[in-house]
């Protein structure tokens, strides 16, 4: 079955910014 | 580009597709971040920071572009143009709402695009502080971009003294926007 995972748009941008900052660690 | 449904989709199908549109833009406005004068040189943690809480605002200016509203269209970067009421399905009436006339008072402003560029980097540097460690040097650093704005806007239109307050008195409507709209849900497919 399909899953969905249901996040705020400020937790999405949040975690896309996380994420590019600590790729570029 | 926003591969927003053809009607044979359900409305999860487009949401998903909706949300999916964020991630391109949100690494966009990281990379424009990065080329501010002076953004890198405030602490890491500070520009982590500033860009979770100023990067919807800053995405609510850039979204102005494709909005029309007059005709209460939207249009993306594919090409593909809805109207408000075909949008409504996704669940983001109020926020389109807000958009159409955010977006109606920016146009109406006239501002060039470097304008609106140095405009879109002050609004990062004005986001909430409440998470900032180095107040000073934020403050610093959107002292020195509003003057550079200041000092564009003014020596293009010499004669016009009410451009600028003008485009100042936009950062309250986006920190409105933000505060209104920024928890709205968006929903992915895990597989």
């Amino acid at each position: 079955p399909k899953t969905h995972r249901v996040m705020t748009l400020a937790d999405h941008i949040s975690h896309i910014i996380t994420q590019d900052f600590a790729r570029n660690q | 580009p926003c591969p927003v449904a053809p009607s044979s989709r359900s409305s999860q199908e487009v949401w998903e597709s909706f949300s999916q549109c964020f991630t391109p833009a949100v690494k966009e406005v990281v990379e424009f971040a990065k080329s501010i004068p002076g953004f890198q040189t405030l602490s890491q943690h500070d520009q982590v920071m500033l860009l979770k809480s100023g990067t919807f605002q800053v995405l609510m200016v850039r979204f102005c572009s494709l909005f029309d509203p007059k005709e209460r269209t939207v249009t993306f970067l594919n090409g593909q143009t809805y109207s408000l009421a075909s949008l409504r399905a996704l669940g983001m009436g109020s926020l389109l709402d807000a958009m159409f006339d955010f977006s109606e008072k920016l146009a109406s402003l006239g501002l060039e695009q470097d304008e609106m560029a140095l405009f879109m980097a002050v609004v990062l540097v004005s986001a909430d502080r409440s998470g900032i460690v180095e107040v000073g040097a934020v403050e610093q650093l959107q002292e020195n971009l509003i003057k550079a704005l200041r000092s564009l806007i003014t020596s293009r239109r010499p004669d016009d003294s009410t451009l600028f307050p003008k485009l100042l008195l936009r950062l309250p409507d986006l920190r409105t926007l933000n505060n209104q709209h920024s928890e709205k849900l968006l929903a992915f497919r895990i597989d």
